[in-house]
């Protein structure tokens, strides 16, 4: 933060875009810096609206050379813009350097990246020496697409104005319509979903919207990490992941592609579409993958039914899909997340969880989904 | 002629990074006294200083690596300290 930590008293703020630059239409710019003010929003209590006239908490303008504060623009290059922490007058202000050639994507300078920098000054944040931090100094053309805040940028953010309200909207939605669902997950939320579980070389991960829980054998009190922190160009808000063993590999789901990652590295040639493992067209997405490490099966649930994928042959079963209802007695039809452990498999389901004997086929133990987070 | 295009460009990156330490790292504006104390410890203290935020190595000496840097492109927030 800067030096006296400054930072809004309110939680809903004004901000006015004072001028365009030529460099782009207009909805491009109103487009950026609403982006840009959403990366903020999702992660505290602040909202924001938008004026047309008059004084905005933050107002927003293009500019070339000296304009009037003392901080004169230097052509293109080098300085690209600058802003001012909250406070009234001229602070909280965003100023752009008009020099420079603003586009949509990385071909010139990015509107957006260099936006929500700024933003995040106006809200109160001085710079990172965290290279992968957004509010890092130097300018970098980042995986647009992939865009997501850094962990430090998080904390850096809350330790201001706090978390974003609890969501209570757990539904999984197709990813053409996943609406973003601001606020940190709750560990201990007795209505608390997973996205995705996972093990990964001997520990498990939970994934839940932009985060996961990482528990391992050695700490029993599990850790909480944005899913960026360890593999920054993965979508987050994800459908299922398991882990293949023997090619020491985690595989991702999201709507209709897949990723591989190994450690912390995202495998080259990802992501894939998920018909090239044998899906008909007509699935646009998975709810839950398990790998039955035993048995060198994988399981792939949607909706009500299964499919299974022979990780030797590397192709889907014949004879599929199947009703889970008819093979899983006992384990609700739509399953949330999966995974295999100590020879039992375990189906999230909502805020409940199904330990399954395979060999009984049969449903030992139904808990609640947190169970594993020392709730 | 070689002699003086060395000494041209140093003199070019010496005027970057005094630009650069004034604008982001609060050095005090005095061009001659930054070129005479150019290995002086304040002046070595704030190439340090940034060298150390950026993720550089930290060396004091303006190498190429720091020079490459403080030529990308940037916010234009101090990166310490704050506006005056």
């Amino acid at each position: 933060t800067f030096p006296g930590t400054p930072k809004w008293r309110k939680t809903h703020l004004t901000y006015r875009i004072v001028n365009y630059t030529p460099d782009l239409p207009r909805d491009a710019v109103d487009s950026a810096i609403e982006r840009a003010l959403k990366v903020w929003e999702e992660v505290t209590p602040l909202t924001f609206s938008r004026m047309y006239e008059g004084e905005a908490d933050i107002m927003i303008s293009f500019a070339v050379g000296e304009h009037g504060d003392f901080y004169s623009f230097d052509g293109p290059g080098e300085s690209l813009a600058h802003a001012y922490p909250p406070g009234p007058g001229f602070y909280g202000d965003v100023h752009f350097d008009d020099d420079e050639n603003w586009t949509e994507d990385a071909s010139g300078t990015n509107l957006f990246i260099v936006a929500a920098h700024e933003l995040g000054h106006s809200l109160g944040l001085s710079h990172s020496d965290n290279t992968e931090a957004l509010m890092y100094p130097l300018y970098k053309s980042t995986d647009l697409v992939h865009f997501r805040l850094s962990q430090d940028d998080v904390d850096g953010i809350q330790s201001l104005y706090g978390p974003p309200p609890a969501s209570s909207d757990d539904t999984q939605v197709p990813m053409e319509s996943v609406p973003p669902r601001p606020g940190t997950p709750a560990k201990c939320d007795p209505a608390l979903s997973f996205d995705a579980v996972s093990t990964l070389r001997g520990e498990v991960l939970f994934f839940k919207d932009r985060y996961l829980w990482r528990r391992t054998q050695w700490n029993l009190e599990p850790e909480f990490h944005l899913i960026s922190t360890f593999w920054p160009s993965l979508p987050s808000y994800l459908d299922a992941a398991y882990e293949v063993n023997r090619k020491d590999t985690v595989f991702i789901f999201k709507g209709n592609q897949f990723w591989a990652v190994r450690g912390s590295e995202v495998q080259a040639g990802y992501p894939r579409s998920i018909h090239t493992l044998g899906f008909p067209p007509t699935i646009r997405k998975i709810d839950a993958a398990l790998s039955d490490k035993d048995k060198k099966k994988t399981y792939f649930f949607v909706e009500d039914k299964y499919w299974r994928f022979d990780e030797n042959c590397q192709s889907m079963e014949q004879g599929f899909p199947r009703l889970i209802a008819d093979d899983f007695p006992g384990v609700e039809p739509k399953v949330d997340a999966a995974f295999q452990a100590f020879g039992f498999f375990y189906f999230f389901s909502g805020s409940s969880q199904f330990e399954f004997d395979p060999n009984a086929r049969m449903v030992t133990q139904i808990s609640k989904s947190n169970s594993w987070l020392q709730c | 002629y070689t002699l003086k295009r060395a000494a041209k460009e140093e003199d070019i990156s010496m005027d970057l990074a005094r630009k650069y330490l004034e604008n982001y790292y609060n050095l005090p504006k005095d061009v001659k006294k930054f070129v005479k104390r150019k290995d002086s410890g304040s002046v070595v203290k704030k190439i340090q200083e940034m060298q150390k935020f950026l993720g550089l190595e930290v060396t004091g000496k303006l190498d190429s690596d720091t020079l490459d840097v403080i030529s990308k492109p940037r916010c234009g927030v101090p990166d310490v300290g704050h506006f005056s």
